[in-house]
Formats: structure tokens, C-alpha cells, sequence
């Protein structure tokens, strides 16, 4: 029903909003394309990076869907706060400030949720307090070799980037 | 809580028992394309029943258990791949109560440490699917509820996929509004 | 032949006049998130006539002018976007009577360069579309039938969009063969 | 008809099990689901990268996939060769070293066609002969700076990775 929908929308949002204004330097908002009825329409996001006009999801660029997407994911996920989360390959369009902003907010989630992240990316990588490298061997078995880098020895795992 | 150890066996490209260890906080994994840093995120998908529709890249259960060859080449005599998520539960985000009732007997062992495990079994002629609650065997209902009562769930997105942002950005706004009905 | 130049006015988040120059070999185009890279891309499907589809990321053409305020405005007087894609071709790929043909006339100066330039303007209620072909006033399909007699044609893949790879890695495998369909 | 689309799917299959086996270091070929009536079924692609079993495109990895349908991209432009060819950022999820061959190839076929590439990748920027930046000015509007690097300038440009 409806009331239900709306709890968890406004809910959504409002956290949405938060991550969105903390990821770029502008403000952002869940947009139902039917604020009375919500099911006879869909959902979509309009931002307003830094002092650009408002513009909906499908007239941004590829970075900038992406990192509005994957506020969209995180606001899901502290809507209902779980003990641990994995993240595979989610900064793959970002920029380097982008990837680095999204880095700094994972590291800061981290205090009080277990992350797990799969990523070819420098920004993300040099955060981690544990780095954990995937190799394919000889006879097509997956190996691992796992770093503890709190202890800041340098990361055996080449960064891709 | 948090998982501290995952053990692959036979689970994909992880064709030797692997355990592979966690901490509380960022872990990042990384390696070339193709060298099974997705499957380890699969086998978290598998053992704790979070797989959503686009699910595990995987036609078929038994194609996740380990195959060295030709994946259409027919397989005599059994296969089996498991996959164990070890979690410290030291801080009792899980009471134990809790876990009694998900795995139907109190001998449970210590819930300090929650252990979840998940087989799939291939026979000439059939396949199985096995879950365990520390140790306890149960169905995958039984797993999904308790992990719904600390906020783990398929549709809230525990587990992000490698594509599932740009499912998102390429969706009908329609069924992007689903993912909020589904949760609500 | 190659392209030497392009031109972008109030195309897109080209607000100001901008010449590119490209050289006949590998060039790189890097920036921020949102800086105007697509949008050059973009510059080149809209010119020639390239867009699949998917097409250049506009619900309408005259979203393809430049807009610095709020993209629902109602703009009172003209507006107009043009794109100049200028090619060297000193080595003759496509010769002299190739492009009067194309014209429609033979009063189009030099072929050593050739230009093709498109147009969109907006009145207060209707738009308008121009192309021209070294200064001449053409039709869209004269540019085409002309840059299709090169290789340069919307499904041969010249221009492959972010995303597009995506897309072909997601569509059914009956779409894919189709893109063979339209070659063929 | 038939034969027409045969002719052209041979052809593009031709390129493509050459460029497939230049990027990865093994061997792929496009598949027809229904040989006998190739409008009946759709175009696959399997490879065996290295010396892994043969695999459908949809059990690859995320890289291998975009790997194998990149070189069915470059397979598409060989048939029908043209001019220039323009490519916006391609290398989204590859490794290292596959955006490394891919940016070998794309170097190697400049030499007979113009490229214009978008990217983040170092693997790429650096490998151009030029390098074209591009920013949003404060008034929202794009601005293009260029460097020529065959004259071994360093590149004003920073790659993101
Ligand atoms: N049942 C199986 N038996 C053996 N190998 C398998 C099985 N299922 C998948 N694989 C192998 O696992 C590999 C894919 O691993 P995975 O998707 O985890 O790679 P990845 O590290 O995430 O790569 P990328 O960076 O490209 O995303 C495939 O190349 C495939 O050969
Ligand atoms: N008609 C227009 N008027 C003004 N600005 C526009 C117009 N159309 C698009 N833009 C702007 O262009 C920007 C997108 O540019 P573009 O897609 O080229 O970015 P990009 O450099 O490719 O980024 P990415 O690395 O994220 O792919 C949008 O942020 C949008 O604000
Ligand atoms: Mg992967
Ligand atoms: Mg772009």
C-alpha cells in the first residue's frame, strides 16, 4: 500500500540526499514521477551538481550517473543497517576525485559496518586496511594472498591504476 | 558482527579448499580480470541465499562447483562445491536465542562464532542442495530469516554486484521504483 | 583522410565557440566527470548523421543547445547549436565528383577539405534543421549516402558511445546477431 | 537473405578471431546459435582465454566480457574499413594489462586510420601522440585545451589512474 511505500521512500531519500551532498560537491533527490500515486509512475534522480542547472538521471554523464546510482545504493543500504557489506567493481566510470570521494565515504562507513570491496582502483585500494590479491593459476585455480596494511608495509597487490 | 572467514571448496574457479580471512573494517580485493575476485563475491551471494533474480552467473546450481574442462563435458561419479561464511558474532549482534529458533535444537555450540555453510552435491542423475547453521542442518528459509532480523537481505543490497550500478542507471524508472517496493 | 578540425557552437556544454584540432593519428581525450568529453563525441554523430538508436543522449534536438539555466525554461527568441566537422582529404579518399554529387552542384570550392556542417535553430514554436556540405545546402541523406561510400556509416561502429560496449556485452543474443543483420 | 549475411558474418569473424587472440593470450571465435538458420538464433561469442575450457560470453568475467566485445567492436570496423573511428572510454573494466594490449592494438591501427579515444586509463593516454583535455568552466561551459605529445612534452593532462 501506499503509507508503506512512502515510509521507506521518504526514508530513502533523506539518506540519498545526505550521501549525494557528501559524493559531489551539488545536491541531489530521489523524484517520483508520480507523487500521488507512486505506482503508476517510476523513480529517478535529479541533481544539481555543484551550481549546474537540475538535471534528471538520463541527461547525465556516465561518471555522474554512476555516482548517483551508487548513492542511491548506499542510501538502501542504511536504511536497513546491516553488520557488513561487498562492493564489486562500483567505481569503475568515476573519475579520480570521484573515486576518491567515494573512497573516503567507504572508509568512513567502515567504522561501524565490516566492507568488503573488489576494485581495480588506486583511490580505493590505498584506504583499505587489509588488501587481499586474487591471482588465476596454472591450472586454472584461483589463488589468494592476503596483506595486512595496517601495519603499512607496502601492498604486494600492483594497484591497476 | 562481521564475517572473519570465508572457506571456498571446489566453489567456482576455487578449485582448492581456500580460506580466505576478513577483518571488522575496509578490505579491499583486487587481481587480474578473470582471476575469481567476483566468485568470491558470489559465493557469499550462494551461501547466504542473497542471490536476486539476475542471481549467481551461473545457469545451473551444479555449474558452480568446480569444473577444470570443457563445462559441457559430462561428469561421472559426484561433484560437490561448499562454501562456509564464518562470522564473529562476539559483540552479540545475534542472540542466541535467536539462533536456536533459526536452526530448530539448542545444540548450537558457542554463538560467538555463527558459522553458515552451503553444498551442492551432483550425482550422475540428480543434484542437492545442503544448508548448515553451526553445524545444524537447515533450510535456506531458515538462514534468510535470521539474517533478515540484522538487516541482510537480497533486496537491500548487501551485496553489490559488478554491473548492478549500471542496471540501475539503464533500468525503466518503473522498475527502479520496484527496488523501493520491494523493500518496503 | 581524417578529421583535421572540429567546431562546436552552443553545442551541448559548448557555450562558446570552440575549435578542436585533431591530428591524423591517435589522439586521447581526458577530463573530469562531466567536463564535455561524450558531448565531443556527440558533436560527431550529430554532424554526420551517425546516431544509432540509442542515439546522442537528447529527448529533443534542440536539447542539444546550449542551456545554462534550468533545461525546462521556455526560451523566448532563437536559439540555435551547429557543428563543423572539417576533414583533411589531401590524399584523395573521396575524390571531386564524389562530393558535387553529393552537393548537388560543382561550385564547392577545393576538395582537399571537405566540410560538413549541421545546424539546428529554434524559434518560439518550431525548430529547424540545416546541413551543408562545403558551404552548399544539402540533405541528410547526401551526407550520409557520401560518408557511407568511405566506411563511415551509424552501424559499422565508427563511433562507439560509452556504453555501447556494455550494451552489446547485456543484449540478447538475437540483437546481437542483428547488428550483423545491418551490416549485411 | 542467407548468403548475404553469411558472407559478412565470415568476414567479421575472421577479423574478430584474429583480434581476439592479438588482445588476450588465447582464442575466441563469434557463435551462431543456429547454424543452419542463423535468422532462427542469436551471434554468441566463446573464447578460451590462455589455456582455460572454452567459455560462452555470459560465464566470462566482467573484464573478459568487455575484452571479447570490444574485439567483436574492432571485428565490425575491419570489414568495412574507414577513415577515423572514435571510442569513449572502452577500457572501463579492464585490467592493466588488457587495457595495455588494447591500447598496443589502437596504437598499432593509427598508423592506418585516425583514432579519437576517450579515456581515463594511463594505459592509454600515454600512448598518444596527442592529448586533448577537457574541463567545465565555472559558468558551466566546456573548454578544450590540447598538447602535442610527439614532441615528448609531458602531458598537462592527469590521467586519472
Ligand atoms: N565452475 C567453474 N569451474 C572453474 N572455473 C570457473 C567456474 N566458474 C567460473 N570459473 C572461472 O572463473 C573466472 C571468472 O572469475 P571472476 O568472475 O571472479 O573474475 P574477476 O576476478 O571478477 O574478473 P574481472 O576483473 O574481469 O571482473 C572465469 O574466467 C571462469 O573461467
Ligand atoms: N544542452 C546543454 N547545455 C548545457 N550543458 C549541457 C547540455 N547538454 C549536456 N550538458 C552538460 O554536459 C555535461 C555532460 O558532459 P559529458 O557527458 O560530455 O561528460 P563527460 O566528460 O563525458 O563525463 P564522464 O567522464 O562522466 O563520461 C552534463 O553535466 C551536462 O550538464
Ligand atoms: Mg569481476
Ligand atoms: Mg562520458
Amino acid at each position: 500500500k501506499k503509507a508503506t511505500f512512502m515510509e521507506a521512500y521518504e526514508a530513502i531519500n533523506e539518506q540519498f540526499e545526505t550521501i549525494f551532498s557528501r559524493l559531489s560537491d551539488g545536491s541531489g533527490t530521489l523524484f517520483l514521477e508520480n507523487e500521488e500515486d507512486p505506482f503508476d509512475g517510476g523513480l529517478t534522480m535529479k541533481a544539481q551538481p555543484g551550481d549546474k542547472p537540475v538535471q534528471r538521471l538520463a541527461a547525465m554523464s556516465g561518471g555522474e550517473k554512476s555516482l548517483t546510482a551508487l548513492a542511491f545504493v548506499f542510501a538502501i543500504q542504511r536504511y536497513n543497517p546491516a553488520p557488513f557489506y561487498a562492493l564489486d567493481e562500483v567505481d569503475a566510470f568515476l573519475d579520480a576525485a570521484n573515486a576518491d570521494a567515494v573512497g573516503e565515504l567507504i572508509d568512513e562507513l567502515a567504522g561501524k559496518a565490516q566492507f568488503i570491496v573488489v576494485s581495480h582502483r588506486s583511490a580505493l585500494l590505498e584506504r583499505s586496511e587489509r588488501a587481499i590479491g586474487v591471482t588465476m593459476h596454472q591450472d586454472n585455480v584461483s589463488a589468494v594472498t592476503g596483506i595486512d596494511l595496517s601495519e603499512e608495509s607496502p601492498p604486494e597487490v600492483p594497484a591497476n591504476d | 558482527m562481521h564475517i572473519k572467514e570465508l572457506v571456498l571448496d571446489d566453489f567456482k574457479s576455487f578449485g582448492r579448499k581456500t580460506r580466505i580471512p576478513f577483518y571488522e573494517d575496509f578490505t579491499t580485493i583486487s587481481g587480474p580480470n578473470g582471476s575469481g575476485k567476483s566468485n568470491i563475491i558470489d559465493s557469499v551471494l550462494f551461501a547466504l541465499g542473497l542471490a536476486r533474480t539476475s542471481g549467481i552467473r551461473a545457469e545451473k546450481l551444479t555449474d558452480l562447483i568446480y569444473n577444470p574442462d570443457d563445462t559441457d563435458a559430462t561428469h561421472t561419479g559426484e561433484r560437490e562445491a561448499s562454501v562456509e561464511v564464518v562470522f564473529d558474532n562476539n559483540d552479540g549482534t545475534i542472540d542466541r536465542s535467536q539462533v536456536i529458533n533459526a536452526a530448530g535444537t539448542d545444540s548450537i555450540g558457542e554463538t560467538d562464532e555463527i558459522t553458515v555453510k552451503r553444498r551442492v552435491k551432483e550425482t550422475a542423475d540428480n543434484y542437492y542442495s545442503y544448508y548448515y547453521l553451526n553445524g545444524r542442518s537447515v533450510n535456506l528459509s531458515d538462514i534468510k530469516d535470521l539474517l533478515a532480523q540484522v538487516g541482510v537481505t537480497p533486496e537491500g543490497y548487501n551485496v553489490v554486484m559488478q554491473g548492478d550500478v549500471t542496471e540501475i542507471i539503464n533500468m525503466s524508472a518503473g522498475n527502479r521504483r520496484r527496488i523501493i517496493d520491494e523493500i518496503a
